[in-house]
């Protein structure tokens, strides 16, 4: 499916985009990426969790090189 | 306060716009409720 094909090509292209970042600059950049799409729009809570969380673990499903879960805090919320 | 190793990684976000891929991919995961 096409959705599915684009997903696949942004996943390539954020791995390539990870493996052109010094490792020590790897998940400070990451956190700043992850604040800049929470502040691009309202997200809900939730929504706002799973970008922590896909940018956390990014090095590590990337296999990037001396990078593996980025130690950032993912934000709570009150339920 | 942020020491100068991140105040680096800070400037080269914000030079270079890096990592756009990977923002476009965070938010379309975070839609679709995925996290892997």
């Amino acid at each position: 499916p096409q959705g599915q094909q684009q997903e696949q090509q942004l996943f390539q292209q954020c791995c390539n985009e990870l493996r052109q970042e010094e490792p020590d600059c790897v998940c400070p950049t990451l956190k700043q990426a992850a604040k800049a799409v929470r502040l691009q729009g309202q997200h809900q809570p939730m929504q706002v969790r799973k970008i922590y969380q896909t940018a956390k673990h990014l090095p590590n499903v990337c296999d990037i090189p001396q990078v593996d879960v980025c130690p950032f805090n993912i934000p709570s919320f009150p339920s | 306060p942020i020491g100068p190793k991140m105040r680096k990684c800070r400037k080269e976000f914000q030079k270079e716009q890096h990592l756009r891929a990977c923002q476009q991919l965070m938010l379309q995961q975070a839609r679709q409720g995925r996290s892997d």
